[in-house]
């Protein structure tokens, strides 16, 4: 599980300083799927990036586990989420110079994993794309970049998923199909999934929601959405 | 008024070849706000940049006006674009380096046009960032950015607005206040728009809706769709 305990994350000083948490603290339960939504500028992804160690909070702490996350340094917070976590950024982050199966394997190789070529290809065909293996980001579509984004977060099987935004790009149909597949993840292997996203209709797959408003929890709603 | 006939966008040969669009004929009328809908894939981005000449078909041609675009050498479309023409990327496509009312005035700096900072500043104020003016893309979140980038494709006051799903990155409220902006340019303004979309709610806003897969124009929905 992970644990928010008065986080505030502030930038800049003095008329230009902007507050993106504000004291959020919050639990979000492993074996869950919580999802975030909030206005434009909320603090969504700033909640994510501090809840994945991507980013450091400038006040209070962020728990995975037990682990409190400012007690490890950049070397073990990266070590940390190449084993445990997956992330799906809000603008993908693919690289470039790759092709869609290189960019979905890179996980693994990071971590010093053994590449097992014919899981790669099922994880792209799982979101769609296995006959773009060999296609690089930029001769792919938005909604097909994302959707390497999301096969590439899945690869390592990791505890935790974040994802930001997951099917921002995605028609209804396909965004259907990823959901279902982060459903599975949850229910029948135990996965966490804390997803942010501003649809109704992705937010009604998870287990309950959290509404921020100017870096802060405004609401909750537990249970089914739909 | 925009005109496609039968056009086709092909990358690659052989086995990797992928017919982004495949024999396209479309009217596109002017003064008036057309949505493009479809899957993941199926060809909007594509048709939206040849319908603004930044792509070019491999078959078949696009006419802006009277105006066959494959006449234009690369020097004229660049030129016609600046004077007539707004585009909002579905990757916004912000320049890193400059602020958000830099990049908000740089289609007037490029077109050689008087900068008047006071119309600037309302531009971004129009789109809910006038006190983030002087921050850069990678201050704002992705919403934020979204709404940069859609200030930036109207200051010039363009005849023909191209906007690759301009909501993509806004929670629902923000999303109702651009699309009204929208609105008001095409009805009081009579300015023409094209707008790719993949959600329902956006796509009621338009005039007419038509409905893309695999590089096909499949249907076509006249009428407010709400
Ligand atoms: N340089 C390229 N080389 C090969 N294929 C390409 C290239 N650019 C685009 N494509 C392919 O052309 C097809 C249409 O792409 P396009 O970007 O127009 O889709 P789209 O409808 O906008 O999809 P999305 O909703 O995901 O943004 C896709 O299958 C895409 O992968
Ligand atoms: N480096 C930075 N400097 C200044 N402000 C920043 C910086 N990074 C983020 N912010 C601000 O922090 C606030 C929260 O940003 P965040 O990206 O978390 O919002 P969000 O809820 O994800 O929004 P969206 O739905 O638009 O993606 C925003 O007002 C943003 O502009
Ligand atoms: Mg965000
Ligand atoms: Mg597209």
């Amino acid at each position: 599980a992970i644990r928010f305990d008065d986080v505030s994350r502030v930038y800049g000083r003095g008329r230009k300083q902007v507050r993106a948490l504000d004291g959020v603290s919050l639990p979000i339960p492993a074996g869950r799927w919580t999802a975030i939504m909030g206005p434009s500028g909320s603090g969504k992804s700033t909640l994510l990036h501090c809840a994945a160690g991507l980013d450091r909070p400038t006040s209070g702490r962020v728990f995975l586990g037990d682990d409190d996350l400012a007690a490890f340094n950049e070397t073990q917070l990266t070590k940390l989420r190449r084993k445990r976590l997956g992330f799906v950024f809000q603008s993908f982050n693919l690289i470039g110079s790759l092709t869609a199966e290189q960019n979905v394997s890179l996980p693994l190789r990071l971590d010093g994993r053994h590449i097992d070529r014919e899981e790669v290809r099922d994880a792209l065909a799982t979101v769609g794309l296995a006959d773009r293996a060999k296609h690089r980001p930029a001769q792919l579509s938005g909604g097909q970049q994302q959707r390497v984004a999301i096969a590439r977060a899945l690869i390592t099987r990791p505890e935790v998923l974040f994802a930001d935004e997951p099917t921002g790009a995605l028609d209804l149909r396909t965004a259907r199909e990823i959901l279902g597949l982060l459903r599975t993840a949850v229910d029948s292997l135990g996965r966490t999934v804390v997803m942010v996203t501003h649809d109704p209709a992705a937010a009604s797959y998870a287990d309950s929601v959290v509404f921020l408003a100017d870096g802060r929890v405004v609401d909750q709603l537990d249970g089914a959405l739909a």
